[in-house]
């Protein structure tokens, strides 16, 4: 079971915890407002009053001990950096902070943030998005069934061209795109060689899925 | 082409704004303060500075064409209110609006929004899913060009096999699914026959699908 940390109950974090518990990982949250803590008292989570910018307060909430960490303040930049910094030296390997801005977010990728959000920007990307073109999720829901997944690329068909490889015929999935250096082929050629270090973005029903992967 | 008008250009409007103009829409923006209009004159957007809670300033700015406008205010709840209900009034088609909360997104709704957004709520529960599964959406952002969409059969291949369609060699686009009846086909076989009122779920380069549907 995952264990994650969530600082600051805002809209934003208090989604990320909300969202976190329901999908079954074990959550504190920590919040220097009493009232927003204690609105996780109800809820499975470990939830704590206290300022994250004081390395006690982390550590007695149980932080260090977190997989993931998520700073979710936006207002105060200055908290939201020290705390990531702190996080840093706990050596917490994966920590996700929001950013008010561009340059808020590279100063925080900077001291040791793994990944930065920006709610407002990406939430503005994605709508119009899904005004153009219709939305995948909507389209994927439809589909109960249907599920996308990044595979390594199995043993058995290193070196065989698409065509080859009978992930159509065989395995049942859909070869979507791959990637390859960091770049993304979409919709690549059956002729196309699939080489070792790809990773292979693949559409199918979750069993045959899931069948692959073993 | 969709004809947009994007009210407000905090991160989110911007975000919707600069996004709408990647994806070819024709774009109007609208904001109080002359800087934020300013940034967007050397982009081909119709950059207005107005105050959009006055009806000539809506009018005057070409606001009533659009097929789609987006009010991107968040801070000033009453302005978004009143601006919200005077687009509805001219009969806009599509009024989408950015809330700062539940309640602000209650009203809105009741005065005539037609799609109501909460970044922060809807960043952080994607934050979440992407930290426990591997999300679709993390995958497809990888690849800012791809995209899914469910378009009706094009009339030059109704009645072919999905082989003969050609839809991946001519098209570059890949058939994920064919919705027939309700029911969804995934992964459907090449020797199957593409019916008059099928529609397909395809996935492609975001161009490549507009092409597809003109
Ligand atoms: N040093 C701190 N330690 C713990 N919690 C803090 C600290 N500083 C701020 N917070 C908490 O973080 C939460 C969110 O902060 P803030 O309102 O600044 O973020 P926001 O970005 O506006 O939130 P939203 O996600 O709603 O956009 C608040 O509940 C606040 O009490
Ligand atoms: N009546 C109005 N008419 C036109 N523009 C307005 C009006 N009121 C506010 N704006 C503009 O809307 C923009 C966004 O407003 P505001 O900062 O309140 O929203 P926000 O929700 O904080 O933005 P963000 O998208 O960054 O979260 C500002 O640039 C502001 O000038």
């Amino acid at each position: 079971r995952l264990q994650c940390g969530v600082i600051g109950l805002g809209r934003f974090g208090t989604a990320v915890a909300t969202t976190l518990l329901n999908l079954g990982a074990d959550v504190i949250v920590l919040d220097k407002t009493e009232e927003k803590a204690e609105n996780f008292r109800t809820t499975p989570a470990i939830a704590i009053a206290g300022d994250a910018t004081n390395e006690l307060a982390l550590r007695e909430a149980g932080i260090p001990n977190c997989d993931t960490v998520i700073v979710a303040i936006g207002k105060d930049i200055e908290a939201s950096i020290l705390i990531t910094a702190l996080l840093k030296e706990m050596g917490i390997p994966l920590i996700v902070a929001k950013a008010n801005d561009e340059l808020h977010g590279r100063v925080l990728a900077k001291i040791g943030a793994h990944k930065i959000i920006f709610p407002e920007r990406d939430m503005g990307i994605r709508t119009a998005y899904s005004l153009i073109t219709s939305n995948i999720l909507d389209v994927l829901e439809l589909s109960k069934d249907l599920s996308i997944s990044e595979i390594k690329t199995p043993i058995n068909i290193k070196g065989k061209t698409i065509k080859d490889s009978k992930l159509r015929e065989r395995d049942k999935v859909n070869l979507l795109a791959i990637k390859r250096n960091g770049k993304i082929i979409v919709n690549p050629e059956p002729e196309e060689t699939i080489q070792t270090d790809d990773t292979l973005i693949i559409v199918g029903k979750v069993g045959d899925i899931q069948r692959i992967q073993k």
